[in-house]
């Protein structure tokens, strides 16, 4: 059989007029490593299922990506994650739904499909199953990156704007994590505003 | 969102997907990512398909199950199949964004509707690519 395999890391307002040479690079050079971890499972005869793991785990531990560290913020100022996996051979099915503290999700979502009786499980109900099947567990504060929060206050900026209402964050009690100085790493981040996911 | 489609040496298929979700979301909005059949599916018989984009949208059109269901019941190519659900379907309703899908033989669809998507594959033979604009 010819293994194969093929990755996406977001689609949505990207053009070479808004993107600088060192974001595009830094992309590349994410997506690269994160297609070439997984190739290296397949060529070695490992499954498609680990080579999917491996390869969406690089991609959730750069923040450049939606997923994982990098994640949007939701209205409230918390990074809300979701992911699923499924196996071809076998119509199997895993997924998890707004989690804030499983360091990659995507292993939660194969777990979900592999260890429990049910296909979906959402929130602290899915944070506290990966936590007793032995999943990395970190404190939400792991998932912030600069350009990702300075997105959420853009939109709700418009949302004020548009609806004249107070600000929800400072309402809701929300704090930011105290996370001094900005990595260099926050400057390849593309910034695409609103992002739908 | 990022998603990954593989086919292995014993001929099997795998798809996962993980996201953060839409910016700004509230009230435990959920998109297409998680939803088996909307932003995930996998099928030995079809395809495996990863999907990102407006999930609300693809959730309605129910995406990746869709593509995986032309393959199967009209016969049509992945690329086809991508393509129509994509580009079409998709592009109806105004829902944007784009999929990867893998066949059984290794045949691949990488179609997106919206200015760019970040996007690579990589061959038995080792080549690859990686592409981000369209």
């Amino acid at each position: 059989n010819k293994i194969t395999l093929v990755i996406h890391g977001g689609a949505g307002t990207i053009t070479r007029a808004n993107m600088t040479p060192e974001k595009e690079k830094a992309y590349r050079a994410d997506l690269e490593r994160a297609m070439k971890t997984g190739y290296e499972i397949l060529r070695k005869g490992g499954t498609s299922m680990d080579a999917v793991e491996a390869t969406i785990r690089v991609m959730e531990d750069s923040p450049l990506f939606n997923a994982g560290k990098g994640a949007v913020f939701t209205h409230e100022g918390k990074n809300e994650m979701d992911a699923a996996f499924m196996d071809g051979k076998t119509l199997a099915a895993g997924s998890i739904a707004g989690v804030t503290t499983i360091k990659n999700p995507i292993s939660a979502a194969r777990t979900v499909m592999e260890k429990s009786e049910h296909v979906m499980l959402v929130g602290k109900g899915a944070e506290e199953f990966a936590k007793l099947k032995g999943l990395e567990i970190v404190d939400p504060s792991y998932f912030y990156t600069e350009p990702r929060w300075k997105g959420l206050q853009k939109a709700l900026q418009e949302e004020k704007m548009q609806l004249d209402h107070s600000d929800t964050l400072k309402k809701s009690g929300f704090v930011k994590p105290d996370i001094s100085g900005s990595s260099a790493i926050d400057k390849l981040i593309f910034d695409e505003g609103k992002k739908y996911g | 969102t990022v998603g990954c489609v593989a086919l292995d040496q014993y001929g099997n298929l795998a798809a996962g997907t993980s996201t953060g979700g839409m910016t700004n979301k509230r009230w435990g909005r959920v998109g297409d990512a998680p939803i088996i059949g909307a932003g995930t599916y996998a099928n030995n018989k079809t395809c495996a398909v990863s999907a990102t984009g407006h999930g609300e949208y693809f959730i309605r059109s129910v995406v990746a199950y869709d593509i995986s269901a032309l393959m199967e019941y009209k016969g049509l190519s992945v690329q086809k199949a991508a393509d129509e659900v994509v580009m079409k379907k998709l592009v109806k309703i105004g829902g944007e964004g784009g999929v990867i899908a893998l066949d059984k033989n290794g045949n691949f669809a990488m179609p997106f509707n919206s200015a760019g998507m970040y996007r690579g594959f990589i061959k038995s033979d080792g080549s690859w690519e990686v592409k981000i604009y369209k």
